[in-house]
């Protein structure tokens, strides 16, 4: 079972087209193993992207280098996937 | 004896559970609600619809269906709340009596059975299908690019290792084929209304171009007065708009599939969340999302009964 362990949950905010391409190239880097929740689309619509923990650092200075604005939005996924689990557990003992 | 009474549709449940809910629903509405299979997933699992018919034959018909992107899981729990709604309010709600008393309605709630199954054993994030791409290490395609509708434009990918991976051909998943089949074959459906997550929308054609839809001012009208009733229940809002106009160009979607075949009132929800939790929305939400979606869902449904084409 994979597990998410430190992995969070980026919200990024592009200010203009530009930013937008930098994401969609950030996307399609296979090493990185980024998996966007929300799609890039347009400056100032949100685009959330899930950031394995290994490659935390190596985004977050991306995004920074290149002043793209960005907020944490799940600290860490694996332990709302946790949580999950249990209230089905405790649902299913109900 | 189990019943749907005791069913807790205030958690997320497995595939197996979800199954074996159905099976009750039938149960306690033997009239009303049957259970048909329309086919087979890529790993072999049936492909099960509910129907809910009051009698006549080829009646014109409403379709649903949620859970095609299989993380998107507060769909697959809003579809079992909506489903039951719908078999439990036959009779009381006067809406849903007069749209049942003339047309049917078909549901598909794991309309992604390998997914789903697979965002329960291994990983939670799973969107696409499960089936194997020659030639790749990747897997699954994207069943929501796979429609042949602008089919292979920019708004897909060709990469199978991508999230939106279109596929080797139009209709290649056997879960998107069947849909296909039992559309096609049924010749009478008026209204395709396929529910996902999340970012709080209310879509119609089209994805894979700009130009707007021929029946697009309808279709706007009506997905503003859906959302405005939505957001009347616990105040949470939605934008509303062609694919193309309100996110970004997507080829070979559901909607797009149908409106081009044929089924004019064809339409995408995307669920809550407004930007907290995205997927892994907590089950506390799965009754609240359901409840507001209701009023949306009748208004889409009553607009059809009262517009035959």
């Amino acid at each position: 079972e994979q597990l998410f362990v430190g992995d969070q949950v980026l919200r990024i905010t592009a200010s203009n087209e530009e930013q937008i391409t930098l994401l969609r190239a950030l996307g399609e880097q296979a090493e990185l193993q980024v998996d966007f929740w929300l799609d890039p689309t347009s400056p100032g619509h949100p685009a959330d992207l899930r950031v394995p923990f290994p490659s935390l650092q190596a985004v977050k200075i991306f995004l920074e280098s290149n002043s793209i604005s960005y907020s944490i939005m799940i600290e860490d996924v694996q332990e709302l996937v946790d949580e999950e689990k249990r209230a089905m557990m405790k649902s299913r003992r109900i | 004896e189990r019943s749907t009474r005791t069913f807790d549709f205030a958690s997320y449940h497995t595939i197996d559970e979800i199954y074996d809910w159905m099976d009750m629903l039938v149960d306690d509405h033997p009239s009303l609600v049957s259970k048909i299979q329309i086919g087979q997933s890529y790993e072999n699992r049936p492909l099960y619809v509910l129907k809910f018919s009051t009698g006549g034959s080829n009646r014109p018909a409403i379709w649903l269906d949620t859970g095609i992107h299989s993380r998107e899981w507060i769909t697959q729990a809003t579809g079992v709340w909506t489903a039951n709604k719908i078999a439990e309010e036959y009779g009381q709600d006067p809406s849903i009596t007069a749209i049942l008393d003339s047309m049917d309605i078909f549901f598909e709630i794991v309309t992604n059975p390998d997914g789903y199954a697979f965002t329960h054993s291994s990983n939670r994030m799973w969107r696409k299908t499960r089936s194997i791409n020659a030639g790749s290490h990747c897997v699954g395609v994207d069943p929501n690019r796979n429609w042949d509708a602008g089919f292979g434009g920019a708004g897909s990918s060709g990469n199978p290792c991508s999230e939106t991976y279109r596929g080797p051909y139009p209709h290649s998943e056997s879960e998107v084929k069947a849909i296909v089949d039992f559309i096609r074959g049924h010749g009478n459906v008026k209204s395709v209304i396929s529910i996902h997550s999340y970012s709080q929308m209310l879509l119609f054609p089209y994805g894979y171009k700009t130009a707007p839809a021929p029946n697009h001012q309808e279709l706007n009208e009506l997905a503003k007065k859906a959302v405005s009733d939505l957001a009347a229940v616990y105040g949470t809002k939605y934008t509303y708009g062609s694919t193309a106009d309100t996110i970004y160009l997507a080829d070979g979607t559901t909607i797009d599939w149908a409106y081009d075949n044929g089924v004019k009132y064809s339409f995408t929800f995307e669920l809550r969340d407004t930007g907290r939790y995205g997927f892994l929305l907590p089950s506390t939400q799965i009754i609240p999302t359901a409840t507001e979606t209701w009023p949306a869902l009748l208004d889409i449904m009553s607009h059809v009964l009262e517009h035959p084409y």
